[in-house]
Protein backbone atom coordinates (compact mmCIF):
# COMPACT_ATOMS: atom_id res chain seq x y z
CA UNK A 1 0.00 0.00 0.00
CA UNK A 2 0.94 3.59 0.21
CA UNK A 3 3.28 4.98 3.11
CA UNK A 4 2.79 8.20 4.46
CA UNK A 5 5.87 10.38 3.92
CA UNK A 6 7.00 13.48 5.67
CA UNK A 7 9.50 15.67 5.04
CA UNK A 8 11.05 17.26 7.82
CA UNK A 9 10.83 20.99 6.86
CA UNK A 10 6.74 20.12 6.98
CA UNK A 11 7.07 18.20 10.42
CA UNK A 12 8.61 21.28 11.56
CA UNK A 13 6.21 23.65 10.48
CA UNK A 14 3.80 21.60 12.47
CA UNK A 15 5.70 22.13 15.48
CA UNK A 16 4.13 25.51 16.00
CA UNK A 17 0.26 24.48 14.44
CA UNK A 18 -1.92 24.89 17.21
CA UNK A 19 -3.35 21.67 16.95
CA UNK A 20 0.16 20.40 18.40
CA UNK A 21 0.09 22.59 21.44
CA UNK B 1 -6.37 10.71 17.18
CA UNK B 2 -8.29 14.10 16.67
CA UNK B 3 -10.14 14.79 12.87
CA UNK B 4 -8.04 16.47 10.98
CA UNK B 5 -4.44 15.02 12.73
CA UNK B 6 -1.92 14.34 10.19
CA UNK B 7 -2.00 10.11 10.43
CA UNK B 8 1.82 8.87 11.08
CA UNK B 9 2.11 5.67 8.82
CA UNK B 10 2.86 3.70 12.78
CA UNK B 11 1.85 3.80 15.96
CA UNK B 12 5.16 4.61 18.41
CA UNK B 13 5.92 4.58 21.97
CA UNK B 14 8.62 6.52 23.57
CA UNK B 15 10.05 4.61 26.90
CA UNK B 16 12.54 6.17 29.08
CA UNK B 17 15.65 4.39 31.24
CA UNK B 18 17.85 5.01 33.42
CA UNK B 19 20.96 3.11 34.95
CA UNK B 20 22.56 3.45 38.16
CA UNK B 21 25.90 3.58 37.16
CA UNK B 22 28.31 0.66 37.47
CA UNK B 23 25.34 -1.67 37.54
CA UNK B 24 25.83 -3.97 34.65
CA UNK B 25 22.87 -4.75 32.37
CA UNK B 26 20.86 -7.91 32.27
CA UNK B 27 17.50 -8.29 31.02
CA UNK B 28 15.59 -8.39 34.18
CA UNK B 29 17.01 -4.91 35.57
CA UNK B 30 16.79 -3.79 31.98
CA UNK B 31 13.05 -4.30 31.84
CA UNK B 32 12.54 -3.36 35.54
CA UNK B 33 14.30 0.45 34.76
CA UNK B 34 12.43 0.79 31.29
CA UNK B 35 9.33 2.83 31.69
CA UNK B 36 6.54 4.05 28.98
CA UNK B 37 6.05 7.20 28.79
CA UNK B 38 3.64 7.82 25.58
CA UNK B 39 2.22 6.59 22.90
CA UNK B 40 1.21 8.71 19.70
CA UNK B 41 -0.55 7.93 16.62
CA UNK B 42 -0.09 11.61 14.84
CA UNK B 43 2.26 14.34 14.28
CA UNK B 44 -0.12 16.77 16.16
CA UNK B 45 0.35 14.40 19.12
CA UNK B 46 3.83 13.74 18.56
CA UNK B 47 4.64 17.13 18.96
CA UNK B 48 2.17 17.94 21.58
CA UNK B 49 4.02 15.57 24.08
CA UNK B 50 7.96 16.03 22.35
CA UNK B 51 7.56 20.04 23.82
CA UNK B 52 7.18 19.29 27.49
CA UNK B 53 9.75 16.17 27.12
CA UNK B 54 13.41 16.86 28.40
CA UNK B 55 16.20 17.32 25.91
CA UNK B 56 18.48 14.27 25.38
CA UNK B 57 21.84 16.71 26.14
CA UNK B 58 19.38 17.83 29.73
CA UNK B 59 19.22 14.42 31.20
CA UNK B 60 21.68 12.83 33.75
CA UNK B 61 24.09 10.83 32.27
CA UNK B 62 23.46 6.66 31.89
CA UNK B 63 19.78 7.78 30.59
CA UNK B 64 18.08 6.52 27.52
CA UNK B 65 15.33 7.03 25.38
CA UNK B 66 13.79 5.02 23.15
CA UNK B 67 11.29 5.54 20.85
CA UNK B 68 9.67 2.06 19.09
CA UNK B 69 6.58 1.03 16.97
CA UNK B 70 3.84 0.45 19.09
CA UNK B 71 4.26 -3.56 20.52
CA UNK B 72 7.80 -3.68 19.78
CA UNK B 73 9.73 -3.96 23.34
CA UNK B 74 13.13 -2.14 23.13
CA UNK B 75 15.10 -5.18 24.01
CA UNK B 76 17.02 -7.64 22.00
CA UNK B 77 15.17 -10.40 22.97
CA UNK B 78 11.99 -8.83 21.51
CA UNK B 79 10.31 -11.08 18.33
CA UNK B 80 10.79 -7.80 15.77
CA UNK B 81 14.53 -7.04 17.21
CA UNK B 82 16.09 -11.26 17.95
CA UNK B 83 17.34 -11.73 14.32
CA UNK B 84 18.12 -7.73 13.98
CA UNK B 85 20.63 -4.88 14.96
CA UNK B 86 21.61 -1.85 14.91
CA UNK B 87 23.70 1.18 13.61
CA UNK B 88 25.54 2.70 16.43
CA UNK B 89 26.86 6.77 16.14
CA UNK B 90 28.91 8.25 19.16
CA UNK B 91 28.79 11.58 19.23
CA UNK B 92 30.65 14.48 20.90
CA UNK B 93 28.83 15.61 24.34
CA UNK B 94 26.52 18.59 22.88
CA UNK B 95 25.33 17.06 20.28
CA UNK B 96 23.03 14.50 20.98
CA UNK B 97 19.16 17.29 20.99
CA UNK B 98 19.52 17.88 17.80
CA UNK B 99 20.92 15.12 16.12
CA UNK B 100 18.48 13.10 18.02
CA UNK B 101 15.56 15.12 16.97
CA UNK B 102 16.77 14.61 13.40
CA UNK B 103 16.95 11.01 13.54
CA UNK B 104 13.32 11.04 14.80
CA UNK B 105 11.64 12.81 12.42
CA UNK B 106 13.29 11.03 9.80
CA UNK B 107 11.84 7.87 11.12
CA UNK B 108 8.35 8.99 11.86
CA UNK B 109 7.94 10.84 8.43
CA UNK B 110 9.55 7.53 6.91
CA UNK B 111 12.72 8.65 5.48
CA UNK B 112 14.49 5.23 5.24
CA UNK B 113 12.59 3.41 2.81
CA UNK B 114 13.13 0.15 3.89
CA UNK B 115 9.80 -1.17 4.15
CA UNK B 116 8.61 -2.09 7.76
CA UNK B 117 12.57 -2.80 8.50
CA UNK B 118 13.17 0.06 11.61
CA UNK B 119 11.99 -1.22 15.02
CA UNK B 120 13.22 2.10 16.44
CA UNK B 121 15.80 4.49 17.49
CA UNK B 122 17.73 4.59 20.79
CA UNK B 123 19.50 8.14 22.69
CA UNK B 124 21.69 7.22 25.27
CA UNK B 125 23.57 9.74 27.31
CA UNK B 126 26.91 9.00 28.58
CA UNK B 127 29.55 10.37 30.58
CA UNK B 128 31.76 11.18 28.26
CA UNK B 129 29.96 10.60 24.77
CA UNK B 130 26.51 10.26 23.96
CA UNK B 131 25.23 7.83 21.01
CA UNK B 132 22.35 7.54 19.02
CA UNK B 133 21.44 4.18 17.31
CA UNK B 134 18.57 3.36 14.58
CA UNK B 135 17.28 -0.24 15.23
CA UNK B 136 16.33 -3.10 12.09
CA UNK B 137 14.71 -5.85 12.05
CA UNK B 138 17.08 -8.19 9.77
CA UNK B 139 20.49 -8.06 10.47
CA UNK B 140 21.86 -10.03 7.44
CA UNK B 141 20.38 -7.89 4.64
CA UNK B 142 23.33 -5.97 4.20
CA UNK B 143 20.93 -4.18 1.30
CA UNK B 144 18.80 -3.04 3.60
CA UNK B 145 21.28 -1.71 6.62
CA UNK B 146 23.20 0.04 3.81
CA UNK B 147 20.36 2.04 2.53
CA UNK B 148 19.39 2.97 6.54
CA UNK B 149 23.38 4.13 6.77
CA UNK B 150 23.14 6.29 4.03
CA UNK B 151 19.70 7.95 4.99
CA UNK B 152 21.12 7.98 8.71
CA UNK B 153 24.21 9.76 6.95
CA UNK B 154 22.45 12.37 4.90
CA UNK B 155 19.47 13.45 8.11
CA UNK B 156 22.45 13.80 10.30
CA UNK B 157 24.36 15.64 8.14
CA UNK B 158 27.40 13.80 10.29
CA UNK B 159 31.02 15.01 9.23
CA UNK B 160 32.91 12.52 6.89
CA UNK B 161 34.66 11.90 9.82
CA UNK B 162 32.31 9.75 11.84
CA UNK B 163 32.99 6.62 12.92
CA UNK B 164 29.78 4.29 12.32
CA UNK B 165 29.35 0.49 13.60
CA UNK B 166 27.04 -1.84 12.59
CA UNK B 167 25.89 -4.00 15.49
CA UNK B 168 23.14 -7.49 15.17
CA UNK B 169 21.34 -8.25 18.74
CA UNK B 170 22.74 -11.63 18.90
CA UNK B 171 26.40 -10.53 19.44
CA UNK B 172 25.62 -8.14 22.03
CA UNK B 173 23.36 -10.84 23.83
CA UNK B 174 26.69 -12.57 23.25
CA UNK B 175 28.96 -9.99 25.12
CA UNK B 176 25.66 -8.46 27.19
CA UNK B 177 27.30 -5.36 25.91
CA UNK B 178 24.99 -2.72 24.02
CA UNK B 179 27.68 -0.84 22.27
Amino acid sequence: GTRIIYERNFLMQMRNSPLAQ
Amino acid sequence: INPGDHKLQFVYTLWFSRRSPGNKASSSNYEDNIKMVATFASVEQFWSFYSFLTRPCDLTSSSDYHLFKQGIKPMWEDDANKTGGKWIVRLRKGLASRLWENLILAMLGEQFMVGDEICGAVVSIRFAEDIISIWNRTASDRTITSRIRDTLKRVLNLPLSTIMEYKAHTDSIKDQSSF
